[in-house]
């Protein structure tokens, strides 16, 4: 069986706000390690791969491995009636028809219970190769989420371009262009506001700004974002948050 | 190769 304790509501309420643009069903992987999810998106060009560790769980206890069907939809739905603070515990029987959810506010005077059918998915596990990307960008996700959303307003899509003087996001559509460059920064007091970029090469390639600003957001579950790019592999996005990660891969368009 | 291609390669490769 499996039962996980989380103190922050929060923390799934928003990891759900994230992807569920992206994914309609999924299985989230319970295993002694913590609990995954890997699925593509709809369109099969991008890629999402979540991870809560065991360890952001308190208690966290999973006897065997367990697969459990979800309706991203759904499940958003039954958060919804959770607080930001509240604490829920996640519970599931070894081959469950039903995940039990359970909200508890913080000085425990209201318990809400809630049971979501589960759903039989069968899906591709994918293997997500280790990769040494050619560029490394670590950025404030603020900063990200609005350059996507400033360019979204040009163009349909982003050409990134990572080189030893900065990273460019640029963009050229029918009402004109517009592009925003950042150079490395180090504000040692707030490193989540600094910007860095370790490059190995130059790399530039272009992304459609949909999924780049379906992807932001991941943005509230974290102060900084890294951006991976080398070319001619999908680009990864990922939000690290305490126990756990939410990755996002994106192939890059084919220029003409 | 399209998108989906590239993304099945990848992630094929491991």
């Amino acid at each position: 069986m499996l039962e996980a304790r989380l103190a922050q509501a929060a923390v799934l309420k928003k990891t759900l706000d994230a992807i569920k643009e992206l994914v309609t069903d999924a299985n989230f992987d319970c295993s002694d390690g913590g609990i995954s999810l890997q699925a593509m998106d709809n369109s099969h060009v991008a890629l999402v791969s979540l991870l809560l560790r065991a360890d952001g769980f308190e208690p966290y206890r999973c006897d065997r491995n367990l697969a459990l069907g979800i309706n991203l939809n759904s499940l958003s739905k039954v958060l919804r009636s959770a607080q930001n603070e509240d604490i829920i515990t996640l519970k599931a029987a070894d081959d469950p028809d039903n995940l039990s959810l359970t909200f508890e506010s913080q000085n425990q005077d209201r318990i809400s219970e809630y049971e979501m059918k589960l759903m039989d998915i069968d899906q591709e596990h994918l293997g997500i190769p280790e990769t040494a990307y050619a560029a490394v960008i670590t950025m404030p996700a603020a900063e990200f989420q609005r350059i996507c959303r400033d360019l979204s307003g040009i163009s349909e899509s982003v050409t990134i371009d990572a080189s030893k003087d900065g990273v460019k996001f640029a963009s050229a559509g029918d009402i004109g262009n517009g592009s925003v460059t950042l150079k490395q920064t180090h504000n040692p007091e707030e490193p989540a506001l600094s910007t860095s970029i370790e490059l190995s090469e130059s790399v530039t390639l272009t992304f459609s700004l949909k999924y780049l600003v379906n992807f932001t957001k991941a943005t509230p579950l974290a102060g900084a974002v890294t951006l991976q790019m080398s070319n001619d592999v999908p680009l990864l996005v990922e939000y690290k948050m305490e126990g756990g990660y939410l990755r996002y891969y994106l192939a890059p368009k084919i220029q003409d | 190769p399209t998108g989906q291609a590239q993304m099945t390669n990848f992630f094929a490769a491991s």
